[in-house]
């Protein structure tokens, strides 16, 4: 939208409603971190500044295009809106985007069939003068997270919206991430030019290696390739779609003695949140004992000295395919990314190979389930599959179920099982959040559309039989066996029957050498959960009962404190412990204006008593000298 | 093996932004947005 008066802050001020599910506050959260990676926008919990997004649990999903003035602003994840696309979807409205088929050259892309929308709602397909929209030249962008789906509004089942380029059909509408054009023009639009939490990416494509070096202190380099006769035949980012091009840094461990070492050195980075992922892809064409090490070299504050710290010792790596790693980092001050390649024994006829480095301040996810020869699977007859055992930080186990049984449709489930912790645990499994991503492989992360999906375990959701849901596996959960004959039991699974279909699995880089990388984190959010915020004696409903605010101020705990958070507009606020007093900028001026006065007049009374007294003394003085004075030469 | 049941978090309705909203009889402009004075004045 064009005008500055609707653009907010790069810090944007947000409240999340009590009436929010659980669900729907991780993934706004998960939303926020999307916007923190790719653009300069942030957020920050609500302090009194003058304008905010609340985010509430309303009827639908809406928003309003652009900051309001309006002091509070509501954008509304009802039920069903809370997937982190449309929250993303929700929020660039806010920023000031409207949708992308509302943009002045959209005939130029895209064909309306006006006799297959409902009736009355044809306006939703107005298109705009670019007096009040601006592209900001960015061309138009079929797979903005922006824009409508191919049946929207329809009266049935076909098309309302037929693109030009017919490849395009089943991209627009597409909710995944942000396309590039979106964060191309959101970044034009606040004139971004950094990030919070975006590092470094680099796919070696360039001789200048990303500002990496070698270290003196080792046995050997690693050599910037392109192919390797042991392997790999490609480098990862292009996977042999560019032959000839494409690199990689590679390690040759069949030239070394045992215990040999190559070290490779980011250049120094800069931290700003302490947490770090650091992810890569990484082959292995050497001996089964070479390994790689991953070390922080940070620097004080003072620069006066260095410490290198061990952070992973990557062992027993798979050979012959490239393996995705991630790497929690925890470096606070300036530092380099330091990887160590080390002979181990035996035969080797390769080496170790990293390509697709990405480092970022985000948190990494918790596992990571690698399916390889993917197409083969989608052709099988049975095409549903369970994950291998994972265990969540708190100690939950569960699998996740692959259904490619309903294609197109790609179905995603999540089940707890039977684990080794079940006794110390609290069930129904209270607040635990799933986050299932299939990742897109696209080599800088900043461009990757991965598709993500979230849900929270309820502890009082019951099932027709009067079960919890997420009770415990051994009682509501039914025998299976893993294939090396042990038994256990799975609970039932939830999840979403269309995660994503066949075509958007097919399209990107979801399926890279025929390998599918799905990301799962499992984090428990109860803190998001301010209703049982835990105090010892009152929880926050009860301090906040007995904590009135006036004026529409809303109550929240400081320190183990209610106070009141006042409402507040452009040019007036209401103040006071409990926003009982209202101010404005009139108030102001009238304050001002008569102190103003006050001084002035004050000022004006003290002068003229220093005037009339001075006169006073002058008068006195001459009379008194001219007695005794006598005149000569006067006119000398 | 017996196959646990599994659950649609969405209760079977796979539904876009639109979708919800339209459901839910909400006459917002363009689907999901709403206005302010001078923005509904230029539409």
């Amino acid at each position: 939208i064009i005008g500055e008066r609707y653009r907010w802050p790069h810090t944007i001020p947000y409240v999340l409603d009590d009436s929010l599910e659980m669900n729907a506050r991780g993934v706004i959260l998960k939303a926020f971190e999307r916007y923190r990676l790719k653009s300069c926008i942030d957020f920050k919990p609500w302090s009194g500044e003058p304008n905010y997004i609340s985010v509430f649990k309303g009827n639908g999903c809406w928003s309003s295009v652009g900051k309001q003035l309006t002091g509070i602003q509501e954008l509304s994840i009802g039920e069903g809106c809370d997937k982190i696309a449309t929250v993303q979807h929700e929020f660039l409205h806010a920023l000031g985007f409207w949708h992308e088929q509302s943009r002045s050259d959209r005939n130029d892309y895209v064909s309306i069939i006006w006799n297959r929308i409902i009736s009355g709602k044809e306006r939703n397909f107005d298109f705009y003068d670019d007096q009040v929209i601006d592209s900001m030249n960015v061309p138009y962008d079929y797979s903005s997270v922006m824009h409508y789906g191919k049946t929207a509004f329809g009266n049935g089942s076909e098309p309302t919206i037929i693109t030009r380029v017919p490849d395009f059909m089943d991209v627009i509408g597409q909710r995944m991430d942000f396309s590039d054009s979106d964060v191309l023009k959101l970044n034009q639009l606040y004139n971004c030019s950094s990030s919070l939490s975006f590092m470094e990416s680099c796919d070696f494509e360039l001789g200048n290696v990303c500002g990496m070096i070698q270290s003196s202190a080792d046995s050997a380099d690693w050599q910037r390739l392109s192919e390797v006769s042991e392997g790999p035949e490609s480098d990862h980012s292009n996977m042999g779609r560019c032959r000839g091009s494409g690199f990689f840094m590679h390690f040759n461990s069949s030239s070394v003695n045992e215990g040999a070492t190559a070290i490779l050195e980011s250049r120094i980075l800069y931290p700003k949140r302490g947490f770090q992922c650091l992810q890569f892809f990484l082959y292995n064409s050497g001996s089964e004992d070479d390994q790689l090490n991953i070390y922080i070299r940070e620097y004080s504050t003072a620069h006066l000295s260095r410490t290198l710290t061990l952070v992973e010792q990557i062992k027993d790596i798979p050979s012959g395919s490239w393996q995705l790693y991630h790497i929690t980092l925890n470096a606070t001050n300036k530092f380099r990314v330091v990887f160590e390649g080390v002979r181990g024994a035996g035969a080797s006829l390769g080496g170790l190979s990293i390509d697709d480095i990405n480092l970022s301040e985000t948190r990494c996810p918790h596992h990571v389930w690698h399916i390889r020869n993917f197409t083969q699977l989608i052709g099988s007859p049975n095409g549903s599959f369970y994950s291998p055992p994972f265990y969540s930080s708190k100690g939950y186990a569960f699998q996740i179920y692959l259904n490619l049984d309903s294609l197109p449709k790609i179905g995603m489930y999540f089940h707890l099982i039977s684990g080794a912790n079940d006794d110390q645990l609290e069930w129904p499994c209270p607040w635990q959040q799933v986050t299932i991503t299939i990742l897109d492989q696209t080599p800088d992360i900043r461009q990757r559309m991965s598709k993500q999906q979230s849900l929270t375990t309820d502890p009082f959701l019951t099932i027709d039989n009067g079960n919890y849901f997420w009770d415990r596996p051994s009682k509501v959960g039914a025998q299976v066996i893993f294939p090396n004959g042990t038994q256990f039991q799975r609970g039932r699974g939830r999840g979403f029957p269309n995660f994503m279909s066949q075509e958007m699995l097919k399209s990107r880089d979801f399926i890279k050498g025929d390998d599918v990388y799905i990301l799962l984190t499992v984090e428990d959010i109860s803190h998001l959960n301010t209703q049982n915020d835990p105090l010892p004696t009152l929880n926050v409903n009860d301090l906040c009962a007995s904590f009135r605010c006036e004026n529409d101020g809303i109550c929240i705990l400081q320190n183990g404190k209610a106070e009141c958070r006042c409402r507040s507009g452009d040019d007036w606020w209401y103040m006071g412990e409990r926003c009982e007093k209202r101010g404005s900028t009139r108030d102001t001026i009238v304050i001002a204006t008569s102190s103003t006065a006050a001084v002035f007049a004050l000022m004006l009374i003290i002068t003229l008593v220093s005037v009339y007294c001075t006169r006073k003394k002058y008068r006195k003085e001459p009379s008194s000298r001219t007695v005794n004075t006598i005149m000569e030469n006067q006119y000398a | 093996m017996p196959t646990p049941e599994i659950f649609d978090v969405d209760n079977g309705l796979d539904r876009d932004i639109f979708d919800i909203n339209e459901d839910l009889g909400l006459d917002l402009f363009e689907g999901d947005i709403i206005l302010d004075e001078i923005q509904e004045r230029n539409a």
